[in-house]
């Protein structure tokens, strides 16, 4: 991977694009955009111009075609390849082929979003390698995000600006500057607060953003991945996570939505009042499950709630007020979870570790992220 | 994660041919016809290695579940190595 001794990339920033055929999936009209749209990520963060055209040769050819190609590289069928594309030069180079044995779509989340695979393949076709950074346009595989907010990360507008330069003639407006390239959650921050935290068959997940940190106990690094990586029906920003051990099923929570999960599979798609939560609470912040009480605890602003999960039913007299039950822990919880013992009650960055109820130890969030 | 998604496991050697194409294809093994059975596995064991490294997973240079499941996400036709 270090010993890369040519860059690829064009001589001029003026390039040509050409449609030479439309995949049955979508219409026209959301091939062009999808295609446009694509193009102008890159545009967007460099001096480069694409230009349509509509007969003879162009510097991108892009077309839809199956199986064997003729170009030493064939498509293997639904899945798998999705795409793929050649890196700037004479000839096929720059040229960008879908596989149309896939379903491509373009808004929807069903198949494989062509506007996401055409900004990635683009990538390559302007002189990208693939980037092993999580979350990057660049990474190798599939991974749905809104087309409708993205942005391009950091580590590609990196990229593709050591190739090209910047868009220069592009200053940005102090009152309305473009929005920042997204850059991944840094496990070290010592101000970061996590979204949520879960125990999933002995690991711990740590949710931030689009992402989570697992760590596992016999493995000595801290790993960063995209939740849509693992679980791509998944929402990002997700407001709480727990692990019911006795079940073998953590359960992901945003909204009034819940997921319970089995390993990497979706098994059930609840709603917060299966847990006897009222119809009035739309969202939570934090959730732990008690393994000596056997109960779930869902906690809100300053209280809680307290769920018999054998009972299916709420506990009588709650919501209750946190500290009552957590001594000095009179700030919100953002995130919880249990281990050996331990109740672990995440507050911003800050941790505060509870042993029958009573609190021995405030760390710092990232204390569990092996800094 | 102990992985149990899918109705019916592949067979061992359905996994290793798939592995072996992807390596091919994805992270330049040579296609490699002397029958030296030794050379083969240690050249599939460091490309194992080297994607495994590559995605962020444990390197092991084996062939485990989780290495098999990056392997079958659905992605870019393009290598991840520099020819």
């Amino acid at each position: 991977l270090k010993a890369r001794a040519l860059t690829y990339k064009w001589t001029t920033n003026s390039l040509t694009y050409r449609i030479e055929n439309y995949t049955p999936d979508m219409s026209v009209a959301e091939v062009d955009d999808s295609i446009q749209r694509a193009l102008q990520v890159w545009a967007r963060v460099t001096p480069l111009k694409f230009k349509r055209i509509y007969s003879g040769i162009a510097d991108i050819m892009i077309s839809f075609v199956v199986g064997d190609h003729r170009d030493g590289s064939p498509f293997d069928g639904p899945n798998g390849f999705l795409a793929h594309a050649f890196f700037p030069g004479v000839g096929i180079g720059g040229d960008a082929h879908f596989d149309d044995d896939e379903t491509f779509s373009f808004r929807s989340t069903r198949g494989y979003n062509l506007f996401l695979v055409a900004a990635h393949e683009f990538g390559h076709s302007l002189g990208l390698e693939h980037s092993n950074v999580p979350g990057a346009l660049m990474y190798p595989t599939y991974s749905y995000t809104n087309p409708d907010t993205f942005v391009l990360p950091r580590d590609d507008v990196k990229r593709i600006q050591a190739l090209y330069g910047s868009n220069r003639d592009k200053p940005v407006n102090p009152d309305k500057p473009e929005p920042t390239p997204p850059v991944n959650p840094d496990a070290c921050d010592p101000n970061l607060a996590l979204d949520a935290v879960t125990t999933l068959r002995g690991e711990k997940l740590f949710f931030k953003n689009r992402f989570f940190w697992r760590i596992h106990p016999q493995l000595t690094e801290t790993d960063q991945y995209l939740i849509k990586f693992f679980w791509p029906e998944l929402p990002d920003n997700i407001d709480a996570a727990f692990e019911n051990p006795s079940t073998d099923l953590v359960y992901i929570i945003k909204g009034q939505k819940v997921w319970a999960l089995s390993g990497y599979d979706v098994v059930q798609r609840l709603s917060l009042s299966s847990f006897g939560l009222p119809d009035t609470v739309k969202k939570i912040d934090a959730a732990v499950y008690d393994v000596d009480t056997e109960k779930a605890l869902f906690f809100l602003g300053k209280s809680y709630y307290s769920y018999d999960v054998n009972g299916k039913v709420m506990d009588r007299g709650f919501p209750k007020p946190v500290e009552q039950s957590f001594p000095g822990m009179t700030t919100k919880v953002t995130a919880a979870f249990q281990e050996n013992g331990n109740t672990y009650l995440f507050s911003g960055p800050d941790v505060f570790q509870y042993n029958s109820g009573r609190l021995v130890n405030v760390l710092k969030s990232n204390s569990f992220l092996r800094c | 994660f102990r992985a149990h998604s899918g109705p019916v496991a592949p067979s061992e050697t359905d996994d290793h041919e798939f592995a072996k194409n992807y390596l091919k294809k994805l992270y330049n093994m040579e296609e490699d016809n002397t029958p030296s059975f030794g050379r083969k596995v240690n050249e599939m064991s460091l490309k194992l290695g080297e994607m495994q490294e590559f995605f962020g997973l444990k390197v092991t240079g084996t062939l485990d579940a989780e290495t098999m499941e990056m392997m079958k996400k659905p992605r870019c036709g393009v290598p991840d190595v520099a020819a």
